[in-house]
């Protein structure tokens, strides 16, 4: 059974890429096979995972009728494949308007390539655009890293909204998958008060696991390797480990 | 001599709002009169001043033709206005491109009002798309909040090339006014190594001044207030108020 999930969330900096690359990291450890779309034209997920976009990467998919397939790159991660992509697909946002059915482009390439894998991460850009929506119409589900400081916490609102609208005109599958509080940093009450609000706000959306704010998850990219790879005893990995144990109970 | 200065950086929560409304409040300290305008559809420079965008804001004034005037809204913090928004700004992004010269919009409402303060502060979204643009048409120098970690590292080449795009093509007074190190924790190897690469790359184009990682930095805009307001004793106040004057000094 294969899943498609986007992460988004239009806040920058908020951890989407982290949990992007480090979700998929840890369900791949647990023997399920994932495929990572990187649809941010920053190519923070490729470059993360040590790769760089070389022809057809997913602009030449979504803009040049490129198969999906011929996009797929094999990591250095055993269950961890990846659509690469790069600064080149800032031109998918401005030539869409001339493709009519562009909000389709992705949920079509995908195809039955998506069912060859269990789980299929989207990382989107920091905003609601073009990129971002076309993810969400591809996506059976939404997960939406929320920073635990306040102006994350301002914009998750705006979020849902759109969520909505996509869900009512051109996608009825899509749904919240879950809400994961990244970045808390136990030691501020900024960070427990945003949580405490997130979780009376949004209830059981919010996933039990807590990713704390640690500092070998911002060094691990610089290395190109998921959490996991670079340092197993960190609290980081810890987090996402447990993150994919709910994934797995709640997606069951 | 008045000078508009676009705060950007295409990389997500970098720290371009925490700059922009706590730039401005220190030049504002420093008798220096400010006009920060709000180009990023979150609203987060409004919402961070305690402001709400009612109509005309940012959206009608670039799209409508409101002349700018009529959106600029006083601040409780003397010397210092603001021209709010909300999430309508989103329209702009896709409205704009049946505009002939939307490019020149701001520049032009910005007209005379522009003069009318020393420093004019426009606050940019987390993408390098048409909002963006037009602020970068519009300014005199660009300030480039760099976060001391690898993602955001990476970003910076790709938006000195786009700086350049829009000097050659539509702006050839745009310059680079400065870099300015932020998040900086020197407990971490991390940003220590970043801050180096930093400022061997970028040499005096980079600010003496730091802007450390913070927590008061992260409360402040849930109370409304700029940090000299919410803590003068904090050591983001102190580093805003360092960034003001060297900020002054190079612009002599
Ligand atoms: N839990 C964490 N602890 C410490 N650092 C983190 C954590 N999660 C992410 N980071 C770091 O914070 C920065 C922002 O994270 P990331 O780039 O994943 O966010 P994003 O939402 O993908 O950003 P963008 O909006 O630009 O796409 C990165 O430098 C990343 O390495
Ligand atoms: N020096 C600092 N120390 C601690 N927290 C900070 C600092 N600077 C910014 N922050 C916090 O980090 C988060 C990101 O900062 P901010 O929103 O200013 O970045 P941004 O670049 O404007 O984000 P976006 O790309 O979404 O516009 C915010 O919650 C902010 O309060
Ligand atoms: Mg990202
Ligand atoms: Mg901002």
């Amino acid at each position: 059974m294969s899943r498609i999930i986007a992460i988004a969330n239009q806040k920058g900096g908020v951890g989407k890429t982290t949990t992007a690359i480090n979700l998929g990291a840890a369900l791949a450890a647990l023997e399920k096979s994932v495929l990572l779309i990187d649809c941010d034209p920053q190519g923070n997920a490729t470059r993360g995972l040590g790769q760089e976009a070389e022809d057809p990467h997913l602009y030449q998919v979504l803009l040049d009728d490129v198969p999906l397939r011929e996009a797929v790159l094999p990591t250095p991660f055993p269950q961890l494949d990846l659509v690469p992509t790069n600064r080149e697909l800032v031109g998918a946002e401005v030539e869409f308007v001339q493709i009519e059915g562009w909000e389709h482009s992705l949920a079509r390439a995908l195809g039955e390539v998506g069912s060859e894998y269990e789980t299929v991460l989207l990382d989107c850009p920091p905003s609601l655009g073009h990129l971002t929506v076309c993810s969400l119409v591809a996506a059976d589900g939404v997960l939406v890293p929320l920073q635990c400081e306040y102006f994350a916490l301002e914009g998750v609102s705006e979020l849902i909204r759109t969520v909505g609208r996509v869900q009512r005109a051109l996608n009825p599958r899509l749904e919240i998958e879950g809400i994961v509080l990244t970045m808390f940093d136990e030691r501020t009450n900024l960070a427990r008060e945003v949580a405490a609000e997130a979780r009376s706000h949004f209830e059981d959306r919010v996933y039990e696991t807590v990713v704390p704010r640690n500092v070998r998850l911002a060094e691990a990219p610089s290395h190109g390797l998921p959490i996991l790879q670079y340092d197993i005893r960190s609290r980081g990995a810890e987090a996402f480990l447990a993150l994919a144990k709910e994934f797995l109970q709640k997606a069951a």
